[in-house]
């Protein structure tokens, strides 16, 4: 799976996610992907993901619409990250229904965040003429 | 608020011999991405381009080197999603089609549907005028190897029942 999420000058959100799927699946076999608020979601008023990793867990938990709630509430109650809004939602998929996989996240403000639960997720982020980019937890 | 871009390239194991390829992947559609924006394109123009950049890129799970389906076979998923209005557009299950996210676009832009699927899908792309490309164009040696690999010992991939068997916990990630 491959996915992006971006703010423009204006503060307007939009995420994009494609995938071939899951290797040797079912024929006709649909996950998160194309599903608003798993595979991704979007509100300028929140903020944007794109998700990837077990699509069937993404779908029970709608990965990415739980992550811009956390957003919401993190944002409102204590002043916490995307990163800690992605973490919450990544660490209730696992603990529900044992899911693992990873997203990326960006608030109207221009916040961003990388974050995963699988061993590697090949991540890269561009902002103020800047290159982040890392594959393993850390970088 | 600064204006960003960012991607990812799927999560779950990465081997070794690929990891520059992915890493070096993700760069470059970042970098797109984020010339979009510097030209003042929007941020669906932006996550559209990174994506589609990652679609050509044979080292990641989607357009050309999707994985493949249990009858060897790429089968697509896109969405696409923009917060102004929270309008979206999606397809599922195409085929023939080297950049999905660009069919998932203008499901967006040119129907008052959220999701078109499988064949509709496919006869929508044409009337947009979206060209089909070779089945064998979107297939690698790298994701032929992990089809045969992955299909049970004396499978007959068109039985569906012997799928459960074969994929409870390999390749899971999507």
């Amino acid at each position: 799976t491959v996915g992006a999420v971006a703010v423009d000058a204006e503060g307007n959100v939009a995420c994009a996610t494609s995938t071939g799927g899951m290797l040797n699946k079912m024929e006709g076999r649909v996950g998160d992907t194309p599903c608003i608020g798993s595979g991704g979601f979007a509100d300028n008023q929140v903020g944007a993901v794109s998700t990837t990793g077990h699509g069937e867990s993404i779908v029970k938990v709608t990965l990415a619409r739980l992550i811009l709630f956390h957003v919401e509430l993190l944002t409102v109650f204590s002043g916490q990250s995307v990163e800690a809004a992605s973490d919450l939602g990544l660490a209730y998929m696992k603990s529900r229904v044992g899911g693992l996989g990873g997203v990326v996240t960006v608030d109207p403000q221009g916040h961003w965040a990388t974050r995963f639960s699988t061993r590697q997720m090949a991540w890269a982020a561009a902002q103020k003429d800047t290159l982040h980019y890392g594959l393993y937890t850390g970088e | 608020m600064f204006p960003v871009v960012v991607v990812q390239g799927g999560a779950g194991h990465i081997p070794k011999e690929r990891s520059e390829n992915s890493r070096a992947g993700v760069c470059s559609a970042a970098r797109a991405g984020y010339a979009v924006l510097r030209r003042g394109g929007s941020s669906m123009d932006a996550v559209v381009e990174a994506v589609s950049q990652l679609e050509n890129n044979p080292f990641f799970n989607a357009g050309c080197g999707s994985v493949l389906n249990i009858r060897g076979e790429v089968e697509m998923d896109a969405i696409v999603m923009d917060g102004k209005r929270l309008d979206s557009g999606a397809v599922s299950a195409v085929r023939n089609i080297a950049n999905p996210i660009q069919l998932a676009r203008l499901v967006m832009d040119k129907t008052s549907h959220t999701c078109l699927t499988a064949e509709g899908a496919n006869r929508f792309a044409r009337s947009m005028g979206v060209s089909e490309v070779p089945p064998e164009s979107l297939i690698t040696d790298y994701s032929r190897m992990r089809w045969k690999e992955n299909l049970a010992p004396g499978a007959n991939p068109v039985d569906s029942q012997i799928l459960k068997s074969v994929c409870v916990n390999r390749g899971k990630m999507g």
